[in-house]
């Protein structure tokens, strides 16, 4: 729903990582290997 | 000019061990000299391009054919067991001999060819030569296995070099990836601090805005 | 069993070559036989371990270093030009002959030793031997090439393979930073961008609560 996006939007950026919560190595990976091939 | 010497036995009389020299020049189908040797004495001959043509066409075998069925029985460069050899001596001097080659199909075997040869005046000097021939080839091909020899330990050298060189490369790519990761977690997190104490600031601040306000309320 | 063959002038008629055949168990030391062919006539002897033994002890030279130099002479693994052979025939039948070897110093030369030989009583064998023996080791040599000038394409293939992937390697790792660094700003430029939002609201905020404060003051 649009509150749920709202909600996300607050949040986490457009590529899922959280403006707040620290991120690690695990969770750096993961989000960088979701960005599909940036070329 | 070329040369090969192989031990041949005569299907005759097999249990006599003959040494044959073919010499030519660079295509055997120009002609070629054959020396044939028992360790004593020696018979020498020759093959000429016409008696070439003429053996072909009498067999009504194309030229072409006929030269590489004789590399493969003269130069032993087919199957050994395919070819036979013969040999008779003309008169009992053993001035002449009869040296004849053959092909073996199944249960049928057709002569190649036959010739004459003549005996050397010095077989020693034939023999002599046959041998630091021989030797000659011995040289040649232990110099050649050296070189082969040490382009291998070369070539293993660079093997292993490139073998550590790759596991290297492999190695710093995997430091780099983590480098850069806990450089980029670092200053990532340094940002959501920065959000995280902003969020707190504008939360205060709203708080003070709206907190006269509800009072006022 | 080894055995060498080698073609020898000797130094009292450098224009006649003999063949001059070694074959000894592994221990050259233990003693040797030889074989001397002109390509017509062979003659034969052996040295025994005790015979090597006196001559070294006659030599005043240690043992050990005796048979490296027979080793040297008779095996030609020295420099050729520092050895002399000579050959003198008994009596006239050529039953017999002498056959010396000596090491040449500056302008001195010293006998290594010397022997006599008897006349085998079929040379013909004698030669077919040592002609087969050098085919056999032509052959051998031939095998030994083939084999190694295979290892060699198949090191020179390895070398070709772990060059490509070394490549790729390097590429890979160059693609791996520039990859991370794009993804990395994008999500860097996603947190500035909030900071820059949240800085923004805060300063809003900020002038809505000094706003009223400024009016009343």
């Amino acid at each position: 729903s649009s509150e749920t996006k709202e909600h996300f939007a607050c949040k986490y950026d457009r590529y899922g990582d959280s403006y707040t919560a620290d991120t690690d190595m695990a969770q750096l990976k993961g989000l960088f290997s979701r960005m599909s091939n940036l070329r | 000019m070329e040369k090969k010497v192989s031990r041949i036995c005569p299907v005759s009389d097999p249990s006599t061990t003959y040494f044959l020299q073919i010499t030519w020049e660079k295509d055997l189908g120009v002609g070629f000299d054959v020396i044939l040797t028992d360790g004593q004495l020696a018979w020498a001959g020759r093959v000429t391009e016409d008696e070439i043509s003429k053996e072909a066409a009498d067999m009504e075998m194309e030229r072409e054919k006929y030269i590489e069925e004789l590399q493969k029985v003269l130069l032993f460069r087919g199957q050994t067991d395919k070819y036979n050899f013969d040999i008779s001596k003309g008169e009992a001097s053993g001035e002449c001999l009869n040296f004849s080659y053959e092909k073996n199909l199944k249960d049928v075997s057709f002569r190649l060819g036959s010739m004459d040869l003549q005996a050397v005046s010095s077989p020693a000097e034939t023999i002599r030569e046959m041998i630091s021939y021989c030797l000659h080839s011995i040289m040649g091909l232990q110099t050649k296995n050296e070189d082969l020899r040490k382009e291998n330990e070369r070539l293993l050298s660079d093997v292993d070099d490139l073998q550590g060189q790759l596991l290297k490369c492999v190695e710093a790519k995997e430091e780099l990836e983590t480098e850069l990761y806990k450089r980029f977690i670092l200053v990532l997190n340094e940002k959501k601090a920065k959000i995280r104490s902003l969020q707190q600031c504008l939360k205060e601040a709203k708080e003070a805005t709206e907190g006269p306000t509800l009072k006022r309320d």
